[in-house]
């Protein structure tokens, strides 16, 4: 609140910002820095800047502030081309950041990170803040160019081969990631492809996932990814894309593309979390995360015909899933009568209250809570297989039947309108992905479903829910392949006798092309 | 079966604000350091110029094959990238030091009058890039402490 | 059918990561090697 700054704060501010830029842009050897960055803060702390805590956050403030509204002047100025305005603007921000990262560098004493790290979140919550009052006070003519180019700077200042600063790393990319959640493009719109451009940074992108130890930093990057699938939700959850929105969306696939290729194990472990986010008709989106399998793994083709599937020795382990997902399973009470159902098939109306605790409004395309179902057939599935496993066998599509566990998706597969069921075989359908314990008991289930499914238009419904996944542009998970391969050949299922499978001569074309592909 | 969802009106207001973001959209160049010389987006140059990098073109030994103005060239105008490493590399391979003091490389010209442990005595060859030619300088002290 | 992903300006079969070379989630190619910055000594930053 700049309301109450001390009386010439500004007018100092100023005057230390802008001689500050005139050294940045003239030192043409930025190796000899350290001497001119210490007379600068002796500058500084003539001018009484430094002499308290309160002082430096107003300070820096104060030049955020003049920065800012540089770039608005220069950017409405016409006789600026845009390189020219840019490059006036960064002269200006490039020079500011490098005193903040040379501040945050030489702050405290040698091995002591806390206060880096404190001066480095304080630079970043002003410029947070500034950036989020700009928004609201500009509206649509809130310009991003100044805020994006200095958290880039500072983010490549702070990333730079020093000592110091590599042994920060993980505080300097948890304060960055932090930062940018709280810009999350569902609080700051005006700032979303830039905020795109920030998570997806190629040293960003490397540091976190790939140079902080442990993987510590993939719940970060996960939190982001999350942001931005839910921000993307309302728009992508119609098929119809402005141009905007096509912008954003095609820049996400890229991003996701990068991580499936690099980092394909981080879409492996966070995968459940990311399909609670992503709206159920993004199939060639969720496509890319679920086709995503550990690089270590072979995966058998899965035309090769008679791939005996439960033999692989992958199917025996479960794959991590990094997401409380169980914690989605609300409320409390209902939790409780799931487990004793699935013990002891008790209390028997809990099958009837089933769908009352799914369905939260009877809005069509958004009558249920989808994480709950999620989580919900996960859980009874992850049940199931510790349940087959207890007693020394492998899940196959026999021995899943008559259990409390099969009970609930028979249930749901009945009870539930196409809505309902739609999301219900989507849930199964999203397990199916690279060989592992999970895949492997539900393309046991969704088979099993076909097979003892009481009415065709549930075996149309799950034809329609593998097919529209198959139909798309590849990737294709693993899983999706071999369940669907080993329905259309299996004679078990008849598949070939449904009608809907001959409903229309452009279908009836589809299928045997994909049987011709896998027989 | 979903069908379509209405926005509601906190993603309409969302979504203007995308719009208005998306007609003034971050370039590739915001993300990088500002380089004069090295402009981020291609030029588009003739189709029958070499479009690929040639083979092994980032190894000294590619470098070492360069012209010594053209080793200069890289060095000065393609700042903090690979080729002025890799230029910095092939000059020292030919016997060039940078002097850090003049931001300028140095060859021998002949054996120094003086040389002790702080610096030696000579004539040097120098690269002027203000004049972008090669220059003798005698009589020069080479201070090993600005020696890079 | 969704997009063609290959058609993105990302080299899906490259041997190489992607992510050291990736140009940002509107570029559709990849930066060149000068593109990327190097870590020279700063002494050669002369600007």
């Amino acid at each position: 609140n700049d309301c109450d700054d001390p009386p010439g704060l500004q007018e100092k501010t100023e005057f230390l910002l802008k001689d500050w830029v005139s050294i940045y842009n003239q030192s043409n050897n930025l190796s000899r820095e350290t001497k001119i960055f210490t007379s600068f803060v002796q500058k500084m702390n003539m001018y009484g800047i430094l002499k308290t805590d309160d002082l430096i956050t107003r300070f820096f403030r104060q030049a955020t502030q003049i920065c800012i509204d540089l770039v608005y002047r220069i950017l409405n100025d016409p006789s600026n081309s845009p390189l020219q305005a840019r490059t006036k603007i960064f002269h200006w921000i490039d020079a500011f950041v490098h005193l903040i990262a040379l501040l945050v560098r030489h702050s405290g004493e040698a091995g002591n990170p806390t206060t880096k790290i404190n001066l480095l979140n304080k630079v970043l919550g002003i410029v947070l803040g500034i950036l989020l009052q700009d928004q609201e006070l500009h509206g649509t003519a809130f310009q991003q160019l100044g805020y994006h180019r200095f958290f880039v700077m500072l983010f490549l200042e702070l990333s730079s081969p020093d000592a110091v600063l590599e042994s920060l790393m993980l505080s300097i990319m948890t304060a960055f990631s932090h930062t940018y959640h709280l810009l999350n493009p569902a609080l700051a719109p005006g700032f979303c492809y830039a905020w795109l451009e920030l998570i997806s940074h190629r040293i960003f992108i490397g540091r976190i996932l790939a140079q902080i130890p442990q993987q510590k930093g993939w719940p970060l990057y996960s939190q982001l990814l999350l942001d931005l699938f839910r921000y993307l939700a309302p728009f992508l959850r119609n098929a119809e894309l402005a141009k905007p929105v096509q912008l954003l969306y095609k820049g996400t696939l890229r991003v996701l593309l990068v991580l499936l290729h690099d980092f394909p194990e981080f879409l492996c472990d966070y995968h459940f979390g990311f399909c609670d986010a992503i709206p159920p008709n993004c199939i060639q989106m969720r496509n890319i995360i679920l086709a995503a399998f550990p690089r270590n793994m072979r995966l058998p083709d899965p035309f090769t015909p008679n791939l005996k599937v439960d033999m692989l020795a992958e199917t025996a382990t479960a794959p991590k899933i990094c997401s409380n997902y169980v914690f989605n399973i609300q409320p409390a009470n209902f939790k409780k009568d799931l487990d004793s159902y699935l013990k002891a098939r008790a209390p028997v109306t809990f099958l009837s209250e089933l769908r009352s605790h799914l369905q939260i409004s009877n809005e069509p395309g958004s009558r249920y809570n989808i994480p709950l179902m999620n989580a919900l057939v996960l859980y009874v599935g992850t049940q199931a297989i510790s349940h087959i496993r207890s007693k020394n066998f492998v899940p196959n599509t026999s021995n899943i039947a008559h259990s409390a566990h099969m009970d609930i998706f028979q249930n749901l597969a009945v009870d539930l309108d196409t809505e309902g069921r739609y999301l219900f075989l989507n849930a199964i359908a999203n397990q199916l992905r690279y060989p592992n314990s999970h895949t492997h008991y539900f393309s046991c289930a969704v088979l099993h479903l076909f097979a003892e499914a009481n009415s065709e238009a549930i075996q149309e419904q799950i034809t329609r829910v593998l097919l529209e996944r198959l139909i798309v542009n590849r990737p294709h998970p693993w899983g999706l392949l071999i369940t669907f391969i080993e329905l259309i050949k299996n004679p078990i299922y008849k598949f070939w006798d449904h009608d809907f499978v001959h409903c229309a001569p452009e279908i009836s074309r589809l299928f045997e092309s994909v049987a011709r592909s896998c027989m | 079966p979903l069908g379509t969802l209405p926005l509601h009106k906190d993603h309409q207001l969302q979504f203007k604000m995308m719009e208005a973001a998306y007609y003034h959209l971050p370039t590739p160049a915001d993300s990088e350091r500002l380089n004069i010389y090295l402009p981020r987006t291609p030029v588009p140059t003739p189709q029958h110029y070499p479009q690929q990098q040639l083979p092994l073109y980032d190894t000294v030994e590619f470098y070492q094959r360069l012209s010594t103005e053209t080793l200069f060239f890289v060095f000065y105008y393609m700042e903090g990238s690979k080729a002025q490493y890799l230029a910095a590399k092939a000059l020292k391979k030919q016997s060039w030091r940078f002097h850090t003091k003049y931001m300028m490389w140095f060859q021998r010209h002949e054996e120094p009058k003086i040389i002790n442990d702080d610096y030696e005595q000579g004539t040097y060859i120098y690269f002027d890039y203000e004049k972008w030619s090669q220059r003798k300088k005698e009589g020069f002290t080479f201070e090993y402490k600005y020696l890079e | 059918l969704g997009n063609d992903l290959t058609g993105l300006g990302l080299n899906l079969n490259s041997q190489e990561s992607l992510h050291p070379t990736f140009a940002g989630p509107f570029a559709d190619h990849p930066c060149r090697v000068q593109d990327v910055e190097c870590n020279v000594p700063t002494e050669y930053l002369i600007n």
